[in-house]
């Protein structure tokens, strides 16, 4: 999983 | 979810909230960049459009909203109902000369070229240098009052924390962001001057005064 695959950080 | 993550929301919503409240009970904004403020308060808006498209948890969500409340609520108190106490003269580092390349590097350097994705990479590049308006500022008068360095410290360790928790993820889930990661450093590396300070100084009693 490289990249921006969530959005679950703040 | 791991421990430093839970760490790092905490002690930024302690940041958060340490300004609010020092702000609220002094009825004064003396001391504080404005501008960083209302960087903080275009962060969380340009980050937190997925609230829109997105749901993850409970407790996410939540949070978002209250990052989101406290940043508007504090650039309020500053420019509307403190108004009075703000220190404009000394609050004079040009926002532009961040905002500007912020804006060209998230344009340039993206996961995918999309305008929630280039929003977001704004608002993760422009976070990592939005204190050094407050930073100038301290800088400019040499000196801060000892809530207002509690409220920098608490925010600069929350990035730190973070490193550990993308650490944590690298390991753990094999999740790897080197945008975060790369803006997240940068960040951090920006406070280490102050957490210098403030270990030396603060915590010793003293207050935070910067040499002539």
């Amino acid at each position: 999983a490289i990249g921006r695959t969530r959005h679950d950080e703040l | 979810m791991n421990v430093f993550r839970l760490t790092g929301d905490l002690s930024h919503l302690a940041a958060i909230i340490i300004l609010l409240l020092k702000i609220w009970k002094s009825r004064s904004c003396a001391g504080i960049s404005g501008k960083s403020q209302i960087l903080f308060a275009v962060v969380f808006t340009t980050r937190y459009l997925d609230l829109l498209t997105s749901f993850i948890s409970l407790y996410n969500t939540s949070m978002k909203l209250i990052y989101i409340g406290c940043a508007y609520a504090t650039v309020y108190l500053i420019y509307m109902k403190f108004r009075a106490t703000y220190d404009g003269n000394h609050d004079s580092f040009r926002v532009e000369f961040l905002v500007v390349p912020v804006g060209g590097l998230a344009v340039l350097i993206n996961h995918n070229f999309s305008l929630m994705e280039i929003l977001w990479t704004f608002s993760i590049y422009l976070e990592s240098v939005a204190i050094l308006p407050q930073l100038f500022m301290i800088s400019k008068t040499g000196e801060a009052e000892t809530i207002t360095t509690h409220y920098l410290f608490c925010l600069g360790l929350y990035r730190a924390l973070y490193l550990l928790n993308w650490i944590w993820r690298y390991y753990f889930e094999g999740f790897l962001d080197m945008i975060a990661i790369l803006a997240g450093l940068v960040q951090t590396i920006l406070y280490c001057d102050f957490f210098y300070l403030y270990v030396t100084k603060v915590l010793k009693g003293k207050k935070l005064s910067l040499p002539a």
